[in-house]
């Protein structure tokens, strides 16, 4: 089973 | 305030056409340096960056920066009115409550004034790790196009593999299993449906379908498209705006898509 990641995980916000 | 110029209209229907069904509301930051709109879908899988510097445009004038807040698929709905070879002006006061579009024909002969209400957009900008990628990819974005529906025919989730010898889309689901190889040509009588791989290591990911359907909206953009992948981290597809074929364009459409990962 797969999960989807989600982009906050790799993006922080400036 | 702001007023600029973009020659085609097309382009920036493109566009807006490109992102709209991904990203509802976005805040498109005009400064000296062109205008520039970064958004996540409402899941925060997916992210937008739209990138046009002010090169691509006849005429960019911009005292003070300023923030137009678009509701997207309302702005394509206006974007829809221009013609063909039509040229676009946006114009925009430095607090106005609205965003002004202007058409105009080759010849000038038939002028459309419309203006778009902007709206209170409350998005926080994310920093994007400036990273080389392990693997980039050049393809036909037709052929990318054809290939994420033909996948999206058997499952929701595409494992996207790349070796030296070609790049492996593959899919399996209820009905059965599939995978579409391209193998690296340099040597095509087209140049634009060439393929080529520039990688350190072989790479593999997974990602949902549902969302690489939406990227490839913007194919009309730009024959080509780059694939870039990194092992865990999420893929970029970047089509170069307002360019030639895989030149640096005047700007460019990136989409960036989180992978999915084994639980």
């Amino acid at each position: 089973k797969q999960k989807q990641k989600s982009l906050d995980s790799f993006f922080k916000p400036k | 305030m702001f007023e600029a110029t973009l020659q085609k209209a097309s382009t920036l229907k493109k566009v807006i056409e490109a992102i709209k069904d991904l990203v509802t509301d976005g805040n498109i930051e005009v400064s000296e340096t062109g205008m520039n709109l970064q958004a996540m879908d409402s899941s925060h899988v997916s992210l937008v960056s739209l990138v046009l510097h002010t090169d691509m445009f006849e005429h960019f004038r911009c005292d003070r920066n300023v923030t137009l807040g678009i509701n997207l698929p309302n702005f394509a709905k206006i974007l829809k009115c221009s013609g063909n070879d039509d040229s676009v002006t946006l114009k925009a006061q430095d607090d106005g409550e609205n965003l002004a579009i202007v058409f105009e024909s080759e010849g000038q002969e038939r002028v459309s004034e419309f203006e778009l209400k902007l709206m209170d957009i409350d998005a926080e900008s994310l920093g994007i790790p400036d990273q080389d990628y392990n693997t980039n990819v050049k393809m036909s974005s037709a052929e990318f196009q054809r290939i994420v529906r033909d996948m999206t025919v058997l499952g929701d989730t595409c494992s996207i593999g790349c070796t030296k010898e070609g790049v492996k889309f593959s899919v399996s689901g209820d009905l059965g299993q599939g995978n579409i190889t391209l193998r690296q040509t340099n040597s095509v009588d087209k140049e634009e449906e060439a393929v080529t791989i520039e990688m350190d290591e072989p790479v593999e990911l997974n990602f949902a379908l549902r969302y690489l359907g939406f990227f490839t909206k913007a194919s009309p953009l730009c024959p080509r498209v780059t694939i870039s992948m990194s092992p865990d981290v999420p893929i970029v597809v970047a089509y170069n705006v307002g360019g030639e074929k895989d030149t640096e364009g005047a700007g460019s459409l990136s989409f960036y898509l989180a992978p999915k990962i084994d639980e």
